[in-house]
């Protein structure tokens, strides 16, 4: 039988509340939906009961294409770059930028990688004193300036003190802010430019809602964006902001952050996703 | 004469409310797909939606008003009637506690109270409750040097309670007294129990949920559980500057009867404003 075009918008729309409820952006969720809808336009099932789970089935490969698009092996790109690799991470305020940092130095000790931090962000109260705590913890160097100094002279001398001892990776932290700033995003692209980062790393916040996808947009048009890390997952958020930045950008998540603790970060996967979504 | 007579019956008859509904059916599934945009909450926006269409369709639309203002209006009063009473919050003495989730703005909203309520006449203090993150003292006595206001704060005690007690006893003749907290989230049942212990031994005048406008569908349900541990009494919506609409707001005001009273525009101790329904709905509906 033909899949019954009622049947198909039922079920969809059923299937798309559960999207935006996980916080996957509108736009997002018209997309995928128009997608699985084009997919199964005319199809031929064999039973009745099949009709729900081939839908669920096309819109799960859809969600799956989407979060596998310009993959990125994070390992491997650290392994076969040439040293010092330098990453920039940059994002809108208070997503987790400095502490993902943290956890990245963490994760590269674990795998043998020396690391530099570049205390990049010159004007937030504390911002330089909390990544002097995580560098003095991880054992890892920290080059900083005076507070108000310039972002993208400390992220230079970050990367030529790595340069100079040795050090395999450079991890620049950013300030937030807003995409809508346009002095800030200038800011930010003149410490791309000055620092050459190998990697453009977004982070972003897994609690947001559609909002995700204006900021990554804006982001990845400013500094073009190689992967995405999305923090706080352990708040129980579905994480769909996930699916709205890769959408919307059309890179790949690399990690996800799931607390605190130099440990909390563990490497994205497609599936994990899937099932996060469709419990 | 009768060109007259029938030309002043013509205008009546265009005057006459009529309900269009296609017109209104298209006007409520536009609203819809912006709340949606906005953030509010998906099961909120399909109640809201149902009371709408059955008001659309059974109340007159006003003398004049075409069948889409008639609609827009009727969303305006559900959503101004969801954010409830607004609150001037009192110029007396009193101890105020910031609660919320990770990096909303709880420090820098401190910071911004502060230059508030110092403007207004009041004596003003801080107290670093956050034991957790790193640097967050220094972060808050940066921003209380900046404005201008004493701060209370023990690098080496890591019991909260402790801390703020002892800020109280030493701000006992201010007026008010701003008490910053660590982040948290509902699952973390170690630091909602700590924030509870806080809220038992001060019991504080004002309980500020911060709420980052970008915040989704779990905006609700994180209210709630803030709420069920400190009875919140305002909600303050930060990050406005940006382009996120805050409809994760309505949720936090539902979950905790608590009006939403300032909005943060900003980084810096100047950018707080009251909050403003009308300004606020408009943004929400783009
Ligand atoms: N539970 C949880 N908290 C996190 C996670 N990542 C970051 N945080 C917390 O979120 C808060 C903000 O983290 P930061 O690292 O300061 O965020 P940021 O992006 O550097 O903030 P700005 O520099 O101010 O823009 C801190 O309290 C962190 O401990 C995570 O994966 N899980
Ligand atoms: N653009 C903008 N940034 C803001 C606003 N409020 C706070 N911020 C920024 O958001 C980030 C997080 O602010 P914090 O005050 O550290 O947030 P917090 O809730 O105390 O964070 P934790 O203590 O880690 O939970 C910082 O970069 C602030 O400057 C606002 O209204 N607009
Ligand atoms: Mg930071
Ligand atoms: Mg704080």
């Amino acid at each position: 039988k033909r899949l019954k075009f009622r049947v198909l918008n039922d079920v969809l729309s059923e299937l798309e509340i559960i999207l935006m409820e996980s916080d996957v952006a509108l736009p997002v969720v018209d997309e995928i939906t128009a997608e699985v809808k084009s997919e199964l336009e005319g199809v031929k099932l064999r039973r009745k009961e099949d009709v729900g789970e081939f839908i669920e089935a096309s819109l799960k490969s859809a969600i799956r294409g989407v979060l596998t698009t310009n993959p990125v092996d994070f390992d491997d790109f650290i392994a076969r770059h040439e040293k010092p690799v330098v990453l920039m991470f940059v994002g809108v305020n208070g997503t987790g930028k400095t502490t993902t940092i943290a956890k990245i130095v963490q994760y590269l000790k674990d795998r043998g990688y020396s690391s530099v931090i570049a205390a990049s962000d010159t004007f937030r109260a504390g911002a330089i004193e909390q990544l002097g705590i995580h560098s003095a913890r991880l054992g890892v160097k920290l080059i900083k300036h005076q507070a108000g100094g310039d972002p993208a002279a400390v992220a230079y001398d970050a990367v030529e003190h790595a340069k100079a001892r040795h050090k395999d990776v450079v991890l620049i932290d950013t300030a937030g802010r807003m995409q809508t700033n346009k002095n800030l995003m200038d800011e930010m692209k003149k410490i791309k430019r000055v620092a050459k980062p190998h990697m453009m790393i977004y982070v972003g916040d897994s609690l947001a809602g559609n909002d995700a996808v204006e900021q990554a947009s804006t982001f990845n048009e400013a500094v073009s964006i190689t992967g995405a890390i999305l923090c706080k997952i352990d708040s129980d958020a579905r994480g769909g902001a996930a699916l709205s930045i890769a959408h919307a950008v059309g890179k790949p998540i690399l990690f996800v952050g799931t607390g605190q603790g130099y440990k909390d970060l563990v490497p994205f996967s497609a599936d994990w996703m899937v099932n996060r979504l469709f419990g | 004469n009768l060109s007259t007579s029938l030309r002043k019956t013509l205008k009546k008859i265009a005057n006459y409310p009529h309900i269009d509904k296609d017109v209104i059916r298209e006007v409520i599934h536009d609203i819809q797909r912006a709340l949606v945009m906005a953030d509010v909450n998906v099961r909120m926006v399909r109640d809201i939606t149902r009371r709408i269409e059955e008001r659309a369709l059974s109340e007159r639309p006003e003398a004049g008003m075409s069948s889409k203002e008639h609609v827009i209006r009727i969303v305006y009063e559900e959503l101004v009637h969801i954010l409830g009473e607004s609150k001037e919050v009192p110029l007396k003495k009193m101890n105020i506690m910031m609660v919320g989730l990770y990096g909303q703005g709880k420090t820098t909203t401190a910071g911004k109270l502060a230059r508030y309520f110092q403007r207004k006449g009041m004596r003003v203090a801080m107290i670093a409750g956050d034991v957790h993150r790193p640097a967050a003292i220094d972060q808050l006595r940066q921003i209380a040097e900046k404005v201008n206001v004493p701060v209370y704060y023990d690098y080496d005690e890591k019991d909260a309670v402790k801390i703020v007690l002892g800020g109280l006893e030493e701000f006992k003749h201010e007026d008010i007294i701003i008490i910053d907290t660590a982040g948290r989230h509902a699952l973390e049942d170690d630091l909602i129990d700590e924030m509870r212990c806080i809220f038992e031994a001060v019991n504080p005048d004002e309980k500020f949920l911060v709420l980052d406008a970008t915040i989704g569908q779990q905006a609700g349900p994180q209210a709630k559980a803030f709420n069920d541990a400190v009875q919140v009494t305002g909600v303050v919506l930060t990050k406005l500057d940006g382009t996120a609409k805050g409809g994760g707001a309505l949720s936090a005001v539902a979950a905790t009867h608590a009006p939403i009273v300032f909005i943060g525009t900003g980084e810096h101790p100047d950018d707080l404003e009251h909050f403003d329904p009308p300004r606020f709905i408009s943004r929400l509906l783009g």
